[in-house]
């Protein structure tokens, strides 16, 4: 049959799903042994944070689509789920064989990190259901906005993160799932550019601090003169 | 992933990006 939009759409929904279908709602026996490792171990704050996320998540669904469709936010949450267990073990698999270490408290332990992570899988989720409307313009036939209003950055807006956090996990998210079409990996990298035209210098952004400071403690390396 | 941009140096990873040796 020809490809439609539609079509391509629920393909990627049913990959999505079956790529996640080995993977639990639960951290793994292998993410148990990395939380157990470390210095203060972070299972209780990841899965009350998780628990509030959704919680959080599920409400502004609700808002955004209507309130019957509160089940579909817990739904797509729930998938976000196992993708971010996901990503976070084959991230730390990758970590420990580069630094030669097991206690990853310090990362395990960092609310910002779980939180980027956690946006950037259900940013995963959110396009691969919204690709059909997206590539319309977002607008069904009465005119009334379907789904887009749920894409990046919507995400940021609802957990409170800020752009440059969020980027940070961007490259290594892909890294580590391989599995990720061509499409999401275009749709995160349009994610990142648009962070990096655009977002991240709006007058709230932490990069502003950050600049100030990396310049207070004097620059590392003499910076090239700009090129025409 | 291959046409993705990765920029990331080979020694560096999301424990620097987020500060933690």
């Amino acid at each position: 049959p020809p490809q439609t939009p539609v079509r391509a759409a629920m393909n990627s929904i049913a990959q999505l799903r079956v790529d996640l279908t080995s993977s639990g709602d639960q951290p793994s026996a292998n993410l148990a042994v990395y939380f157990k490792n470390c210095t203060v171990d972070p299972t209780e704050e990841v899965l009350q944070r998780v628990e509030s996320l959704g919680q959080l998540f599920s409400q502004r669904f609700g808002e955004a689509v209507g309130p019957r469709c509160v089940g579909l936010g817990k739904q797509r949450f729930t998938l976000g789920i196992r993708l971010y267990y996901r990503v976070m073990e084959s991230m730390l698999k990758s970590e420990e064989k580069r630094l030669s270490v097991q206690n990853f408290s310090k990362l395990l332990n960092d609310s910002t990190f779980h939180t980027s992570l956690l946006a950037c899988a259900l940013e995963v989720v959110m396009a691969t259901y919204g690709g059909s409307t997206l590539k319309n313009g977002g607008y069904s036939n009465g005119g009334v906005p379907v789904e887009t209003d749920l894409c990046f950055p919507w995400i940021l807006d609802v957990f409170q993160l800020t752009a440059f956090d969020f980027y940070k996990v961007i490259e290594s998210f892909i890294k580590a799932e391989p599995s990720l079409s061509k499409d999401i990996v275009k749709h995160l990298e349009r994610c990142e550019h648009l962070i990096m035209e655009t977002i991240a210098w709006r007058a709230d952004s932490p990069l502003f601090e950050l600049l100030k400071r990396t310049r207070e403690e004097g620059p590392v390396e003499q910076a090239e003169p700009p090129a025409t | 992933n291959q046409d993705y941009h990765f920029g990331l140096e080979e020694h560096e990873g999301i424990s620097e990006l987020f500060d933690c040796d």
